[in-house]
C-alpha cells in the first residue's frame, strides 16, 4: 500500500 | 540499494559528522542555528518511530539509530555544553512559523490518517525547511565560517542524490513516492542559491563565505 512507501530509505 | 541513493546517505552523515564534531573540537557553535538543529532532531524522531514498529534491514536500523544519536548530541553541546557561545541574538527565525503550517499540511495531505504515519508525514514537510533557520542566520549575519559551508553542501548534497535515486528507483521499479519527491524538490531548492555561492566563494579558496 501507499502507507509503506518510503519506508526504506532514511 | 543504487549507488545514488547510497552517496545521498554518505553524504548525509559526513554532513552530520561534520557539524558534530566542528562544535565539539572547536568547543563552540557560533555561527550555527540551534533552531535548525532542533527541528532536525524533530524530523528523525518523528521519522524514525517505525523502529519500534517494523524492522528493515541492519543497514536501515542503524543508520536511523546514528542519525537519532548524533542529532540530539549536536543539540546537547549547542543547548547546554557550549551553551555561552551560542549566537541567539542571530538566530532569531520564527519556528512557528515553519511548525505551525507543517503541522497542518501533515494532516491533511498523507497517505493514511493514522499517528505514525501523520507523524513520518510532519516529518518529510519539516525536514524540507528545516534548514531556513540557518539560512537565515547567514544572511542575517552576512559571513559564514567555510566548515559550515562545507556541513551545508553536504546537507544539500544528500538529498539532490535522492532525487537521482527516486528517478532510478522510478524507472526500474516503478517507485513513486510521491510526499517525499515534491519535498525533496522544495527542499533542493532552497540550496541552490548556496550551492552557488559554495562553488564561486568557497571552493575558490576563501576562507569565510560573505555575501555580497
Amino acid at each position: 500500500s501507499d502507507s509503506q512507501n518510503g519506508k526504506d530509505e532514511l | 540499494m543504487n549507488v545514488f541513493r547510497l552517496l545521498g546517505d554518505v553524504s548525509h552523515l559526513v554532513a552530520i559528522i561534520i557539524l558534530f564534531l566542528k562544535i565539539f573540537r572547536s568547543k563552540s557553535c557560533a555561527g550555527i542555528s540551534g533552531k535548525s538543529q532542533v527541528l532536525f532532531a524533530l524530523v528523525f524522531t518523528t521519522r524514525y518511530l517505525d523502529l519500534f514498529t517494523s524492522f528493515i534491514s541492519i543497514y536501515n536500523t542503524v543508520m536511523k539509530v546514528v542519525f537519532l544519536v548524533l542529532s540530539y548530541a549536536t543539540v546537547y553541546l549547542i543547548y547546554l555544553r557550549f551553551r555561552s557561545s551560542y549566537d541567539s541574538e542571530s538566530d532569531t527565525f520564527r519556528v512557528e512559523f515553519l511548525l505551525v503550517p507543517v503541522a497542518g499540511l501533515s494532516f491533511l495531505e498523507n497517505y493514511d490518517f493514522t499517528p505514525i504515519e501523520i507523524l513520518w508525514t510532519f516529518s518529510i514537510y519539516l525536514e524540507s525547511v528545516a534548514i531556513l533557520p540557518q539560512l537565515f542566520m547567514i544572511t542575517k549575519t552576512g559571513e559564514a565560517e567555510s566548515i559550515t559551508t562545507h556541513y551545508l553542501f553536504f546537507l544539500g548534497l544528500y538529498r539532490a542524490l535522492y532525487l537521482a535515486n527516486w528517478v532510478w528507483r522510478y524507472h526500474t521499479e516503478g517507485f513513486f513516492d510521491q510526499i517525499a519527491v515534491v519535498s525533496g524538490v522544495v527542499q533542493t531548492i532552497f540550496y541552490c542559491d548556496f550551492f552557488y555561492l559554495y562553488v564561486t566563494k568557497v571552493l575558490k579558496g576563501n576562507s569565510k563565505l560573505t555575501l555580497p
